[in-house]
C-alpha cells in the first residue's frame, strides 16, 4: 500500500501536468484508475 | 515530476523471485522514466477521450474507454 | 467420423452459407492505435477498395465478463484489465471524494516521492 500511496501521490502529479496541456481537469477516480493501470502494468 | 527511483527499485525488488536479483542505476532510471510516459499516455488518451465527448473534466469512464488499446499498447 | 465435411454437408454449406465477393461482408480490422505523447505519425491508410469494419474493444465492454477457461487459464494481462475494470466498476458512481485514495493515503511517506 505504501508503494500505492506513492505512485498515487506521482501519478496525480503527472495527470496535473497533462491537465495543464490540454486544459482539461482529472476527477480523483481517474487518477486513482491510471494509479492501478500503472501500479500493476 | 516523475517516479522517485528508490520507490521504482523497491516496486522491482517486490516482484524479483530472487531476493539476491539487483537492478542497476540506468536500469531503475529507465524504468521510472517507462512508468512516466505510460501515465503520461494514459492520462493523454484519457483527456483526448473527454474532450471528443465535449466534456472539461476526465472521469473514470473516460480511463475505461481507453484502457484496452492502451494495454495493448504498452 | 472424420473432420471433414461429408458431400451433402459440403454442398449444404456452399448453397446456404458460403461467403461470396460482394456480399457486403467487410473486412474486421483492429482500431489502430494512436499515442498521443509519442507523436508518432506513421497512419496506415486502408486501401479504399477494401470494405473494412473497424472492430470496438469498449463498446461491449458493460456486458463482457470473463469466460470459463480450461487447460489455458487467462493471461496476467487479462486478469490485470479485469481488475481494474472491476475497480472501475466499483467507483463509477461515486462523487467527490475517492475510497481508493483514502484508503492508500494513511501509508504515503514524503520520502517516496520527488518533490
Amino acid at each position: 500500500q505504501r508503494l500505492r500511496a506513492a505512485f498515487h501521490y506521482t501519478v496525480a502529479g503527472l495527470c496535473e501536468e497533462v491537465g495543464q496541456d490540454t486544459g482539461i481537469q482529472f476527477s480523483k477516480q481517474a487518477v486513482a484508475a491510471i494509479t492501478e493501470i500503472t501500479f500493476k502494468q | 515530476k516523475g517516479f522517485k527511483k528508490e520507490t521504482v527499485n523497491k516496486m522491482l525488488q517486490l516482484h524479483f523471485k530472487d531476493d539476491k536479483t539487483r537492478v542497476s542505476g540506468d536500469a531503475v532510471l529507465l524504468m521510472a522514466e517507462i512508468l512516466k510516459v505510460f501515465v503520461r499516455e494514459a492520462a493523454a488518451r484519457g483527456s483526448r477521450q473527454a474532450q471528443t465527448e465535449d466534456l472539461t473534466q476526465v472521469d473514470v469512464e473516460h480511463v475505461e474507454k481507453v484502457l484496452p488499446q492502451l494495454l495493448l499498447d504498452f | 467420423e472424420d473432420w471433414g465435411l461429408t458431400t451433402e454437408e459440403f454442398e449444404r454449406w456452399n448453397r446456404l452459407y458460403k461467403i461470396e465477393p460482394g456480399d457486403g461482408i467487410k473486412k474486421p480490422i483492429m482500431p489502430q492505435s494512436h499515442f498521443e505523447t509519442l507523436g508518432d505519425e506513421e497512419r496506415q491508410t486502408e486501401s479504399p477498395a477494401e470494405e473494412v469494419h473497424e472492430l470496438s474493444l469498449t463498446e461491449w465492454r458493460l456486458a463482457e465478463s470473463p469466460f470459463p477457461d480450461f487447460l489455458v487459464d487467462h493471461s496476467d494481462r487479462c486478469r490485470h484489465f479485469i481488475s481494474i475494470m472491476d475497480m472501475i466498476e466499483q467507483m463509477r458512481h461515486e462523487e467527490g471524494d475517492c475510497s481508493y485514495e483514502q484508503k492508500i493515503q494513511p501509508y504515503f511517506h514524503w520520502e517516496d516521492v520527488d518533490i
